[in-house]
């Protein structure tokens, strides 16, 4: 553990903290893409699986319980909640998230370090993660003015991801036998999807005025 | 290289 994997790690939670709260305080999840979401959920279940039968340690495992949670109840608030499932824009979700489930799968099974259902699960859930924002950013360009709280939840996503690549960065020139490329490339991959956010989410910070994207 | 990774990362 490092200060990046460190800082990393509580970016993430901070995001889902700032999403949940939007949800909950204003009792509308407007602006959310609920499939982003849903491939989260997935995402953390394949991954985690290993909670069953492998201890890292209580960190850890404390963190993927919270992950895990958090995901479903972000689906929950938005697909079944009385209220808050009204606020969804459906119309403006249309992205073909089965594509990225189906891609991931497809690409984990062909490119992995060892063929066993864990092992290639838990790699699906490495790619499926990197592209899982996609509909997400599709749905802000369609959305017109984005509140602040939807808006700081992607930047802190995209904050999660680059103090992971520092802290792999670190982790490199520290450890001696450190070598993931596939959580590398995947992860410089999603970073880079956030680059456009980034650019327009910095841009109207520094103007004073509401977060839109092109 | 083809080993296994670690899945010490969250």
């Amino acid at each position: 553990m490092n200060v990046f994997r460190l800082a990393g790690d509580l970016t993430h939670l901070l995001s889902l903290v700032v999403l949940l709260l939007k949800i909950v305080a204003t009792k509308s999840c407007r602006g959310v893409s609920a499939k982003t979401q849903e491939l989260y959920a997935i995402v953390f279940v394949t991954r985690y699986l290993d909670l069953l039968f492998s201890f890292v340690s209580l960190y850890n495992s404390v963190m993927k319980v919270v992950f895990l949670g958090s995901a479903f109840s972000i689906v929950y608030f938005m697909r079944y909640h009385k209220v808050v499932r009204h606020t969804y824009d459906r119309e403006l979700d249309t992205f073909r998230s089965s594509f990225l489930v189906a891609g991931s799968m497809v690409l984990a099974l062909l490119i992995n370090s060892k063929y066993t259902f864990f092992e290639v699960l838990w790699t699906f859930s490495i790619y499926l993660e990197a592209v899982a924002i996609l509909p997400q950013l599709v749905m802000l360009q369609r959305t017109g003015n984005i509140d602040n709280l939807t808006g700081n939840y992607v930047f802190l996503l995209g904050m999660y991801r680059g103090l992971y690549i520092l802290n792999w960065i670190y982790r490199y020139s520290t450890e001696r036998r450190y070598w993931q490329m596939i959580v590398w490339v995947s992860g410089i991959i999603q970073t880079a999807l956030y680059a456009d956010f980034f650019y327009y989410y910095l841009k109207c910070w520094n103007e004073n005025r509401t977060l839109v994207i092109p | 290289k083809d080993v296994p990774q670690d899945h010490d990362e969250l």
